[in-house]
């Protein structure tokens, strides 16, 4: 008790009656959960994703990874998961949509961003994939195309996409455009966008309170 | 580390699991079902203080004894039960854009209770 000075009750006071304490303690509990995930209420569910999406976003990211592991630092480190919500179509284009709260994580980071597609292809067939990063510039009112990325995908499946730092920045600002480009309308049916098991996903590695660092120019 | 049993006013673990279907969070926390919270409470007599626990054995509970009994007006409560050690809670939950965040929140589940 630092403002009165005296001793804390948990050491002399009378022993803790769970019971009448319980309404108390869950708050507390309640209260706790929040404050570290820099929540001020709970959140409410505005797009709720299938449990057959859920299952198998977190089936893929438990599968070995290949790419070299961070530096890991004492800070709280999150993963997100943003599913991605379909926009602008065209013949052999489509737009990916994912959304970060970028009040999540306080003022997040974004370390490391992996894009997870589904293709169906048919067999002993190739198809090149064209991802395009997008981005709003200051005072621009269209999107900008940042960088792309080809990826050579020869078989049915899950494929994964490390993004650059345009990409992990966006995410971070809270708000990531991606453009998937096929050469031809039948290599496009091939990406699976909207299934319910299959819908694409962005895994983001954070790390807590980002925008609080100073750096050294 | 002790855990709280029946009567004992001595410093202890209590334990304490918050259900998330029971506050109405199932919903939005996939991971897991509940949080153990706990926490430490009960007494702190002088000569238990400045150990990472209740006493260890016979000798060392004599000794601190002994310095209780040496030193002058020692009546004051500075002696706190406060966790000794802590571990991690791991969350899998929707935030508010329904994206699935994982994270590891320090230090939230206390696992032992002692003496300051």
């Amino acid at each position: 008790n630092l403002k009165t000075g005296g001793p804390c009750p948990a050491c002399w006071g009378a022993a803790f009656d769970l019971e009448s304490q319980r309404e108390l303690l869950l708050d507390l509990a309640k209260k706790s959960i929040l404050n570290k995930l820099h929540l001020r209420q709970r959140p409410t569910l505005s797009r709720p994703v299938s449990r057959a999406a859920l299952k198998t976003a977190l089936w893929r990211l438990r599968a070995p990874r290949q790419e070299t592991p961070l530096e890991h630092d004492q800070t709280q480190e999150y993963e997100i998961i943003s599913f991605a919500e379909t926009g602008l179509s065209s013949i052999n284009q489509t737009r990916l949509d994912f959304h970060f709260s970028a009040r999540t994580a306080g003022g997040m980071e974004v370390r490391q961003a992996r894009l997870m597609f589904f293709m169906q292809l048919p067999s002993n067939t190739t198809e090149t994939v064209n991802i395009r990063v997008l981005v709003l510039r200051p005072y621009a009112t269209n999107l900008t195309l940042t960088s792309q990325y080809p990826l050579q995908v020869d078989a049915s499946g899950w494929h994964q996409l490390l993004l650059g730092p345009e990409a992990q920045l966006a995410c971070s600002q809270g708000h990531l455009t991606l453009e998937l480009v096929t050469k031809s309308q039948v290599a496009h049916s091939s990406v699976i966008l909207d299934g319910f098991s299959h819908r694409p996903f962005v895994a983001a590695r954070v790390r807590a309170g980002g925008k609080h660092r100073v750096r050294r120019r | 580390g002790v855990n709280c049993q029946g009567g004992s006013k001595m410093c202890c673990r209590q334990e304490f699991f918050v259900d998330f279907r029971e506050i109405g969070w199932h919903d939005w926390i996939i991971q897991p079902e509940g949080y153990a919270m706990n926490f430490c409470t009960g007494q702190c007599p002088l000569h238990v203080a400045g150990m990472p626990g209740i006493s260890a054995s016979f000798h060392t509970a004599v000794l601190n004894l002994l310095k209780v009994n040496t030193a002058a007006g020692s009546t004051g409560g500075g002696s706190c039960c406060v966790p000794t050690v802590r571990r991690p809670l791991s969350l899998l939950y929707y935030d508010r854009d329904s994206n699935i965040v994982k994270t590891d929140i320090p230090d939230m589940v206390v696992e032992a209770c002692g003496c300051s």
